[in-house]
């Protein structure tokens, strides 16, 4: 057992050969594991609850970059995957005794089980004294989910603990060691969309920035654009972000921005949300006198539901409305849909390589300011649309083509679930 | 149990406090490099009363020691001197950094590839 813990990389349960994955490290085959801080596991330090919460924390920011999920088991210890405890000397039937204050602080098993030394002063994430118990535990979870010590400056997994200020985040780098076991994230959205924020500068000129949203079941997440990364800390639940909107299954985002015109929507079923920007709410009545939510064939003539999703194309000033199979334009100035509507979408938007195209049912349709480029995605793949700038550079392209389909988490890094019951924290 | 006699335990007494011997000399630093990988052979549970300290000897243990000093960029003399011991007293996770590599001379399988990710390198210079 000695050998184990001592002679080899630190990994979980045996699984069959196939789960193994780069360098011989093993990871879990199981996509959900369970976790328990075991009854006579308790630390002397810190009040109970203090700990399940900094442990559960610690499984979630691994959970926030792979598509693993962790629920903490109260069940009997026996059942969980991981199983965590603290002691000091000789503890929880551990053959490996921990030294008492200095060195070895904490250690963990290819079984799957954590042990800290209660001899350490071990401190919450708010404080900067002490060692964080948060960042031992997210060090200590690196090895049981297989990753092995590194060197790298900015790592979590370096042997030592360098006293650093309470926040933390998992690096690019651990992010990719992980993934490299694990794989990315991968999943559908509802939708997704640039928010624009407008500003005055000191000077008074207007300035725009946006951040970029991703929709999915009850949860969000802002992806950070200039970091090619998700927030830290998201996804968060729709109703702690967005007042006033279906707290899930939103189909679809419009933001109609014009000289006059500055109107963002959120579509659901047969309705749809104005969104007040500068209250950070729902319009319950808007400066036109309509009551929200608003039935979308009285907002929008024309136009079917439930939607797929929905897009507003700011140089034609067109809405397109997708549906199954088909893509209605709606002329945002006239109010009406194009009579050439509906058409189908391999039509308006046909495949620049034959037979690679989504065909029908999308999940979400975005422009993208930071791409300057339309993104179509269903499932897991987004098709991007040629813009004016391929066509110069390609006059053959057809107008609206779309490029073979990509997968998402290849152009938007760690969209990761989290387990429903850690959505809160 | 921490002794106590009144009811709320205010007067507990403070349970003693224990700490690692501190790595300060050869066999601890011998140790040291075979619990976490940087030397081959099986840690003991402790220092035995007879027969020679565990860990690396000559020529092993100075190359263990210029792996670890490298790692944790320190001048990779071979030799233990006060650094290297600061290192090692270190606040760290128990489990072993690296696997040993294996004796040139030793019979044994080869070994299994490193850890995954990328290989240690040196912290850099400040």
């Amino acid at each position: 057992f000695l050998h184990l813990l001592l002679a080899a990389p630190p990994g979980p349960h045996p699984q069959d050969e196939g789960a193994a994955r780069a360098g011989g490290a093993q990871a879990f085959a199981k996509r959900t594991l369970s976790w328990r801080l075991l009854g006579e596991g308790y630390s002397r330090q810190l009040p109970a609850d203090q700990q399940r919460h900094v442990l559960r924390l610690a499984f979630r920011m691994w959970s926030e970059v792979t598509p693993l999920t962790f629920r903490e088991d109260p069940g009997p210890g026996a059942s969980a995957d991981i199983k965590l405890g603290f002691g000091r000397g000789r503890h929880l039937g551990c053959p490996r005794v921990f030294d008492g204050v200095g060195q070895e602080f904490a250690h963990a098993w290819r079984l799957g089980d954590v042990h800290f030394d209660d001899d350490e002063h071990f401190t919450p994430p708010t404080s900067d004294v002490g060692i964080s118990l948060l960042r031992v535990a997210v060090h200590e979870i690196g090895h049981v989910l297989g990753l092995p010590h590194s060197y790298r400056a900015g790592s979590i997994m370096q042997p030592n603990y360098t006293p650093r200020g309470p926040a933390f985040e998992l690096d690019w780098s651990d992010r990719k060691a992980i993934q490299r076991l694990y794989g990315s994230c991968a999943g559908s959205f509802d939708t997704a969309f640039d928010w624009i924020r407008t500003e005055r500068s000191p000077r008074g000129d207007a300035t725009a920035r946006f951040s970029t949203y991703f929709f999915r079941h009850g949860w969000y997440w802002l992806y950070e654009n200039r970091n090619n990364r998700t927030r830290y800390g998201d996804p968060l639940p729709i109703l702690a972000g967005w007042r006033g909107v279906p707290a899930q299954g939103i189909d679809a985002f419009v933001h109609v921005w014009t000289w006059g015109r500055d109107e963002r929507y959120f579509f659901k079923g047969n309705r749809y949300w104005r969104y007040d920007s500068d209250r950070d709410q729902a319009y319950s009545e808007d400066e036109r006198g309509h009551s929200y939510p608003r039935l979308i064939s009285e907002g929008f003539p024309g136009i079917p539901s439930p939607l797929d999703t929905a897009f507003y194309d700011r140089r034609r000033q067109l809405i397109y409305f997708f549906k199954g199979p088909w893509v209605f334009a709606f002329d945002v100035p006239r109010n009406r849909v194009l009579g050439s509507s509906p058409k189908k979408m391999t039509e308006v938007f046909p495949a620049i390589q034959p037979r690679n195209h989504p065909l029908r049912s999308l999940d979400a349709a975005y422009y993208s300011y930071a791409h300057r480029a339309v993104f179509l995605f269903k499932g897991s793949a987004y098709w991007r649309v040629a813009s004016d700038g391929d066509r110069k550079r390609r006059p053959g392209l057809p107008p609206n083509g779309l490029f073979p389909a990509q997968p998402i988490p290849d152009k938007w890094f760690d969209v990761c679930d989290v387990h429903a019951s850690t959505l809160n924290m | 149990e921490a002794l106590f006699h009144s009811r709320d335990r205010s007067d507990r007494a403070p349970a003693p406090l224990r700490r690692a011997p501190p790595i300060a000399g050869l066999p601890a630093a011998q140790r040291f490099l075979s619990k976490y990988g940087w030397a081959p052979g099986p840690p003991g549970a402790g220092p035995r009363r007879d027969g020679p300290p565990e860990g690396p000897q000559g020529a092993a243990l100075a190359q263990a020691l210029r792996r670890f000093q490298e790692v944790n960029a320190l001048p990779a003399s071979g030799r233990l001197d006060a650094a290297t011991l600061a290192a090692m007293n270190r606040p760290r996770c128990g489990v072993p950094d690296t696997r040993p590599p294996l004796p040139a001379a030793s019979a044994a399988p080869r070994a299994p590839p490193p850890p995954p990710g990328p290989r240690p390198k040196a912290r850099p210079k400040r």
